[in-house]
C-alpha cells in the first residue's frame, strides 16, 4: 500500500516577483484539485489530468489560457499524458484554439493507436471528439502580448546595434 | 509549462505536462513537452516525472527518462532529478526543472533555473515552494 501523492509544477524559469504569490496560489489549487480526484476514487491518470487542466485554466501559467505567443503572435500549445501502468501515452504538438490541450492528449491516448498528433490534424481530431474550438483571443493575455513586444523590441535593438543594417527579417529563432 | 505527477494507493503512476512553449518561438516549433522521455515519463516499475525548462536541451538530454533511469538504480528521487539536470547542464548547457514521484510515494522537486513553483499533497498535508 502506498501513501497517495499529487505533485505539480508551474514552470522552471525566472518567475518575476510580482507573479510569485499568484503562481503559488495556482500550484496549491492544482495540487488540491488532483488530490481531491484521487481521494474520491479517481485513477492516477484522472488526477494528473485534473491538476493540469486547473493549471491550463490559470492565466498566470504558460499553458492553455496564458500561453506565450509565437513570433507571429499566435498560440501553439503542446501537451502529454502517460499512464505508468500500461505505459500508454498521448500527446499533441502545435495545437491551437483549445482551452485544454491535455484533454486532447488524453483522447489521443485513449481513442487512437498513435502517441502524438500535431497541428491541423490535432485540431481536426479534437473537433471530431467534441472538443470545442475557442477564439484565440480567449487564450491570449496582455502579459503575453507585452512579453512578445518587449522581446521583439530588444532583438531588433540589439540586431541594429551590432549589425548597423535594416531591421532583421523575421528570422526563425528560439 | 505546467505539469503533474501522481502515484495512487496501489502504486499506479502517471504524469501530464502542458505548455504554450517559449515567447517568440517559430511557428510550428514543438518543444520537449509532448515528447515521451523528455517532457514526461511514467512507468509503475519506477515512478513518474514531469519536466520544464529549455525545451531543446530537455529533448537532447531525454531528461524525464534520464531521471527515471537514475531512480531505477535506487537513488533518491531528488538526487535523481539533480543528476539529470547536472547532466543536461554539463553536456548541453541547458537549464530547467522537474518534479517526480516514485512508485513507493517518494517525492522530489529540483530546478537549475532561478525559480520553479511547485506544490504537493501527501497524507492530506500540503507542501509548496518557489525558491
Amino acid at each position: 500500500m502506498v501513501e497517495p501523492v499529487v505533485v505539480v509544477h508551474g514552470g522552471a524559469w525566472a518567475v518575476p516577483e510580482e507573479l510569485w504569490d499568484e503562481s503559488l496560489q495556482g500550484v496549491k489549487a492544482a495540487a488540491r484539485r488532483g488530490y481531491g480526484v484521487l481521494t474520491a476514487g479517481g485513477s492516477s491518470v484522472d488526477a494528473a489530468e485534473a491538476s493540469v487542466v486547473c493549471l491550463e485554466d490559470n492565466p498566470v501559467f504558460d499553458a492553455g489560457t496564458g500561453s506565450v505567443l509565437t513570433f507571429d503572435e499566435q498560440v501553439e500549445m503542446d501537451a502529454i499524458i502517460i499512464d505508468g501502468t500500461t505505459m500508454e501515452a498521448g500527446a499533441v504538438g502545435a495545437i491551437r484554439n483549445v482551452l485544454n490541450p491535455v484533454k486532447v492528449a488524453r483522447l489521443v491516448m485513449e481513442k487512437t493507436d498513435h502517441i502524438m498528433l500535431v497541428g491541423d490534424g490535432a485540431n481536426k481530431f479534437a473537433a471530431a471528439h467534441g472538443v470545442q474550438e475557442v477564439d484565440p483571443e480567449v487564450l491570449i493575455t496582455s502579459l503575453a502580448r507585452q512579453t512578445l513586444a518587449k522581446y521583439k523590441k530588444y532583438t531588433s535593438t540589439v540586431y541594429h546595434l551590432f549589425n548597423k543594417t535594416e531591421k532583421p527579417e523575421t528570422s526563425g529563432h528560439e | 509549462t505546467v505539469g503533474c505527477v501522481v502515484v495512487d494507493r496501489e502504486g499506479h503512476t502517471s504524469c501530464a505536462t502542458s505548455t504554450g512553449g517559449i515567447t517568440a518561438k517559430m511557428p510550428g516549433r514543438v518543444g520537449d513537452t509532448p515528447i515521451v522521455g523528455a517532457g514526461g515519463f511514467a512507468d509503475d516499475q519506477v515512478g513518474a516525472v514531469s519536466t520544464t525548462g529549455h525545451g531543446e536541451a530537455i529533448m537532447k538530454a531525454c531528461l524525464a527518462r534520464h531521471i527515471t533511469s537514475v531512480m531505477g538504480t535506487g537513488e533518491s528521487v531528488k538526487s535523481s532529478i539533480q543528476n539529470g539536470l547536472a547532466h543536461m547542464e554539463s553536456r548541453i548547457k541547458g537549464f530547467g526543472g522537474a518534479i517526480a514521484v516514485s512508485c513507493k510515494g517518494e517525492v522530489g522537486t529540483h530546478f537549475s533555473t532561478p525559480r520553479m513553483t511547485w506544490a504537493y499533497i501527501q497524507a492530506g498535508k500540503l507542501h509548496y515552494g518557489i525558491h
